[in-house]
């Protein structure tokens, strides 16, 4: 479903050059649950927003179900980006002057449901995440583990085919990142994909496929015999 | 040098009220290691942030270096804030629209050096957390684990009597996060005082006293005999 060749990401800042990514090439079939991992500034979020339409290679070709992505309409790109994906952002990204509920309402504007159903399947899914009784606060209201949460609930809202999840559990007990990676789990069992990046081993032994990046290139692509 | 007495933080919105903290009584002496755990939401950055003079309790005593806070003129407390203590947050509160140096460089500001010391010491400080080649960028020009790095440098660039770091290795490989202890032991080894809220063993092994909170109380408070 994910097909990238060579991908490249370089970042021009006045006469240097930061090559985030050099050359990716790399392909994630329906259903597979891959976990990314990679010192710190080795190029996994770059690559985790080029995956999500957030931004494009500077060079090198993604596939993204059989269409390349630099031919795609707006149009096209923001129904992906809205319903087929789910994306847990490093830093969160909530809209501060909502509550924790119309951050996780956002998404389902896309599909269609009316006002009251959003509100309904918003707060099943604050629920799931164990925040039935935060739908209220703002994000400045919220522990930094609270927030993490909302925007994992955000991700998941949508059932997406495709989950993008960037260091989901860094800011929780381990406690609740296992209820986190069960979420992960009920999703992946339905068929979907998801493609994880963390930087805890525990965490990523969820994952049947795990790859390592160095200095934005891929080091190594191995199996997890014990998902 | 840090007593709380009875300390609470309630927070009332609308007819709710969230008790983030019951009643926190703790003593740490000059020199001390202590690392927080406790389950998201249990209250650590409440109790960080009125520990650090950035946030008043509820009700309850807090004396710092033998002295009331609640006394303290303004004056006083900037001093502290931005003297004595060194606040690793744990959303890293950088000022989006400078770059890494100027970010570090800031609480040199108070220390009365001139602007090409305050430069000179704040590159060494970023070469410490291994961003020396990062000094020109902004925020969001860094990775997750380099604005964490970032945050770090700025907490500890003034040789802080009391270093406060909330969550400091959540975006952080391995690897990195042991230099970042590291430079955490080599300040603790000059006589300081450090504070650490995480939610990983390993990194809270580093520290000589574990203290558990859960629902905003004190649920435990051990020695741990092999830092
Ligand atoms: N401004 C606020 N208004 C209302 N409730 C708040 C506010 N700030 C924090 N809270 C609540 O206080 C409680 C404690 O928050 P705190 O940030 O101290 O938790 P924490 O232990 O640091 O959690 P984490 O590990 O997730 O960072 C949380 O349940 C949170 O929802
Ligand atoms: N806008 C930008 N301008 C210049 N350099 C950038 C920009 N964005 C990212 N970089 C650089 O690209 C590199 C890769 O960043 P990226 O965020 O992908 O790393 P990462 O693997 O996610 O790291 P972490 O584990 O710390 O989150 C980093 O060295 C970073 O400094
Ligand atoms: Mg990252
Ligand atoms: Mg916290």
């Amino acid at each position: 479903v994910i097909e990238t060749e060579a991908i490249a990401k370089t970042y021009v800042m006045g006469s240097e050059q930061v090559h985030a990514l050099k050359s990716i090439s790399i392909s994630i079939n329906r259903g597979e649950y891959v976990a990314f991992m990679g010192p710190s500034g080795s190029g996994k979020s770059t690559l985790m927003n080029i995956v999500g339409c957030l931004d494009s290679p500077t060079s090198g070709t993604y596939i993204l179900n059989g269409k390349n992505v630099s031919d795609m309409t707006e149009n096209e790109l923001a129904e992906i980006r809205n319903k087929e994906i789910g994306f847990v952002f490093q830093t969160f990204n909530l809209l501060p002057r909502n509550t924790s509920l119309d951050n996780v309402a956002l998404p389902l504007i896309y599909a269609g449901y009316s006002k009251a159903e959003r509100n309904e399947i918003a707060l099943q899914t604050l629920k799931s995440v164990g925040l039935g009784d935060r739908a209220k606060h703002k994000p400045n209201e919220l522990s930094g583990g609270q927030r993490q949460r909302v925007a994992v609930a955000r991700a998941l809202v949508n059932n997406p085919s495709i989950l993008l999840a960037d260091e989901p559990t860094g800011n929780l007990d381990t406690k609740t990142s296992y209820e986190i990676m069960d979420l992960f789990d009920e999703l992946h069992q339905k068929g979907n994909t998801i493609i994880l990046v963390t930087h805890e081993e525990d965490i990523a032994k969820y994952a049947h496929r795990i790859v390592r990046l160095r200095d934005g290139l891929i080091e190594s692509d191995t199996i997890n015999p014990n998902p």
